[in-house]
């Protein structure tokens, strides 16, 4: 059911 | 760092509500109080911790300091914690440990840990605090926690719809399904009952069911839970802390191929 989305292809890493 | 909770539970609290989610965090402490970010080791879910002065009976930190710590070992030391019981952090200028010092004014009695700092990298994302939504939800924690008891029991996906009707959050399981539809609503008489839902443009979100409920653990933390969604951004779960303050869960969503 989907594909699980990992957050570093929304947040920039510091 | 010198920060004295007038209640050792909700430091007890505040760890609980994370320590499933992610093994190890650094603490940075500052004169602004104690913030934290650490992400799970499937890059999935981000945990936001912001600890206040205002949470502190009193607080104290001459220069930014980070302190490191194991989870599991911390919250095996805040057993010890009773709401009868103040909790006193300290932390020296070149830490390499963290004291907890558990006071009991009535019953006469203390209680000192002393705790081995880690060296933490993690790297850190830059999540914007002010991230658009297209539709904000406030409701009751309570209310929140039980839908997705209910609901993950039933499917490993969890999903959150938000249109003209309400919010609606179901799952599609393989032998079972289910839907809850909440309308917004005003309750003068218990305002933790609220659901408020302000929106821009409907949404339709699916979640892995697992990080829902290592979320809902933080909701002893307060009674209403606050929801941010958008169809381009990680959703926010986030607990408001009555004395200023909370815990903030980004969570990447699922997406269909």
């Amino acid at each position: 059911q989907g594909t699980q989305k990992r957050l570093d292809g929304f947040f920039k890493v510091k | 760092l010198e920060a004295k909770f007038d209640d050792s539970t909700i430091f007890k609290k505040i760890i609980d509500s994370f320590k499933d989610s992610v093994s190890q965090i650094n603490f940075m402490c500052s004169e602004s109080g104690i913030e934290a970010q650490a992400i799970d080791d499937s890059r999935v879910l981000l945990v936001s911790l912001s600890i206040p002065p205002s949470c502190f009976e009193t607080y104290r930190c001459d220069r930014p300091t980070t302190v490191g710590v194991y989870l599991s070992s911390l919250s095996k030391l805040l057993k010890s914690a009773s709401s009868s019981a103040t909790l006193t952090l300290y932390v020296e200028d070149q830490p390499d440990e963290l004291l907890l010092l558990f006071e009991e004014s009535k019953a006469s009695k203390s209680m000192e840990y002393k705790m081995k700092l880690v060296d933490i990298t993690a790297d850190m994302l830059e999540v914007d605090s002010d991230m658009k939504s297209d539709v904000s939800v406030e409701m009751s924690g309570v209310e929140f926690t039980k839908i997705v008891r209910d609901l993950t029991q039933l499917s490993d996906s969890f999903t959150v719809s938000v249109g003209k009707d309400g919010i609606v959050f179901s799952v599609d399981g393989e032998t079972a399904s289910g839907k809850v539809l909440l309308q917004p609503k005003e309750d003068l008489a218990n305002p933790e009952n609220n659901l408020s839902i302000s929106m821009t443009k409907t949404i339709d979100l699916s979640f892995a069911s697992k990080y829902l409920l290592d979320i809902i653990k933080a909701s002893t933390l307060s009674n209403m839970i606050s929801l941010k969604f958008s169809e381009e951004t990680p959703a926010l779960f986030e607990f408001k802390m009555e004395k200023g303050g909370g815990i903030g869960f980004y969570l990447a969503p699922k997406y269909d191929e």
